[in-house]
């Protein structure tokens, strides 16, 4: 399971959340406009938190951020 | 399988309910408005509770809180 | 497997009914209207029981409890 | 794999009938109008019965008892 | 895999098959007009046959006995 | 895996063949007008043979002896 | 995996290869008209001829012979 | 997964090829006009070769040899 | 997993590449018009390459080296 | 599980991040215009990252990094 | 999985990179006009690089490098 998240503003953020009883940021990668992360859940990513203008394509279909 | 959260409003919280014989909260992630957060089910979190105005993105539809 | 559970009033009651010989209460979430609980089929919860006035996103379609 | 059994009248009755070389009632778990119940197939639960006006969602369909 | 079997008439009997060399009768349900039995296929029964008056919704569709 | 059959005349005969080196009859069910079996593939039954007027829900459609 | 064979004609043959190292013939079953054969391919048997008039219903579609 | 081959002529060869590091044929099946054959690819087969006028239904469609 | 090469002219070259660290020719099948091979990945083929007019028959559809 | 990348214009970076507790670049290709990439997730590549005009071909749709 | 790649012009590279923490080439398949490559994702490949004039046959659709 992977999802695609396209910056469509600047400094947007994408954080992943630690997989496990504690919950707290593991990492956090910025994006300028018009860079594209694709991201899968992994053994130590088990959510993931976007900050800033994006669009975000899920197997539940596409979101904005700005909508 | 993971839900897709978008914070319609401010202050939404996604809380995660604890695995297990006993039902806790395991953690809360405040959301500010435009926000999203992508959350699987782990082996600590096997309920999610959602409080505020957002948006649900899941395998059964897209849930408005506020509809 | 996971449902959706969204309360149209308050006081909606979501009860987890234990997995096993015996089948008896092993949770109540109590949730206000507007309030969303995601809920897995788990080791301890083999049975859901929902009272009040709900939504309910399951893979067998969208239940309401009112019509 | 789930059903859901949505109450249309007062005094619904689902029974699981139990898995093994026996079959006899394990639970029966009553039902009032507008309740709904979410039931497994378990390791103890491999047949249900229900009594009543009811809706059961399933994967073949709706079945209404009524109709 | 389940099959739904739902009473039309009175007195229809759904009757388990045991698996294994031999196939004889290891239960048989009686289910009064309008009552629904939802049946899966177990490590004791492998074949299930029915009489009277009832409709069955399988994968294959649905089947009415009186058609 | 099971196929459903719906005996549309009297004596009706379904046959379960023999898994193995060997291929012979181990079971066969009389069906009277409109009775139904519903009988899966298994470790004893690697074939069936249907004799007389019947349906056949399969997974290839609907099939009947008849036409 | 099975395949459903409906005998158009009289004297349709369904016939069993073996599965191996060595191709030969482990079982020919008869069909009469309108007689139904379910078969699935087995530990025993990897392939199938079918001589004679019949209609093949399979996951690639319906085989008439005579077309 | 199985092919089913269905002979448009007479003499269709239908030619199983070796798994394994060497490639040569390990069985030639002669078809009929008419006959069918159905074949799983094996612990010996992972090739299937085919001669003469014979239409092919495989998951990718049917083929015919003439066209 | 398997393809479906026609050979539309003569002298279709069907060449398998071995699997591992190094890649060199296993084995090459000529196909003269109208002859069908059906390849399989194996343990030993990891990629095929087409050599010759032909068509090709994949799970991303039907491909004409011609076009 | 695998995306195409697509290279616009010139000088496309496609970045694999690293699986684990850190997430740094385990590798950056370049790619010219017109040039194509197919990478999966692997071991040691968790998240890719994507810089420059380019056309994502993912399970979730074809992303534009320019539109 | 598997990708088609069919050749559209002369000395089109079909570049297998390596899987593991490093990545370089592995292998560098030359295609000829018209010549089609049907490569899986292997053991020791896990990124494709494709330059040249092609059409790339994916689960993710057609994509023809020189549009
Ligand atoms: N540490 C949590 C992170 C998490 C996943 N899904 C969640 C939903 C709500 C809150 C936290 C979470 C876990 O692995 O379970
Ligand atoms: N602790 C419970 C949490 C839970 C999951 N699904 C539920 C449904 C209803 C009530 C509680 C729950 C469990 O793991 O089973
Ligand atoms: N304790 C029961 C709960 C249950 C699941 N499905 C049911 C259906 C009917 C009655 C009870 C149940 C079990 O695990 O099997
Ligand atoms: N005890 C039976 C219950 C059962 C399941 N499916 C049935 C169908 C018909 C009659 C009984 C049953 C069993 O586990 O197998
Ligand atoms: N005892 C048989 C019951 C059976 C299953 N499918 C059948 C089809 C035909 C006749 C009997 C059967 C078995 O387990 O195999
Ligand atoms: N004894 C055979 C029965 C059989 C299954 N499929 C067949 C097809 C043709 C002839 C016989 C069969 C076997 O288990 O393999
Ligand atoms: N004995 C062969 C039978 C067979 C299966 N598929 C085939 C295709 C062609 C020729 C023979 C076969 C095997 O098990 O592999
Ligand atoms: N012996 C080869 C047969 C084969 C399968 N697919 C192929 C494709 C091309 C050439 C040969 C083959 C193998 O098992 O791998
Ligand atoms: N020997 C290579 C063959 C191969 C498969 N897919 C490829 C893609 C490109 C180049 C070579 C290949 C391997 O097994 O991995
Ligand atoms: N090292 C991280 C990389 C990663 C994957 N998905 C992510 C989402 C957000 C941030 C980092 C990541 C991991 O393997 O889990
Ligand atoms: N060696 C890398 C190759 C790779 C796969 N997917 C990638 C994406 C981006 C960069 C490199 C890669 C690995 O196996 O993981």
């Amino acid at each position: 399971d992977y999802v695609v998240i396209k910056a469509k503003g600047h400094g947007v953020q994408v954080i992943g959340l630690t997989r496990g009883q504690e919950t707290r940021f593991n990492h956090l990668e910025k994006l300028d406009k018009g860079e594209i992360m694709i991201a899968q859940f992994t053994e130590y990513t088990s959510a993931i938190k976007i900050r800033g203008s994006a669009l975000i394509y899920s197997k539940h279909g596409i979101i904005d951020t700005d909508e």
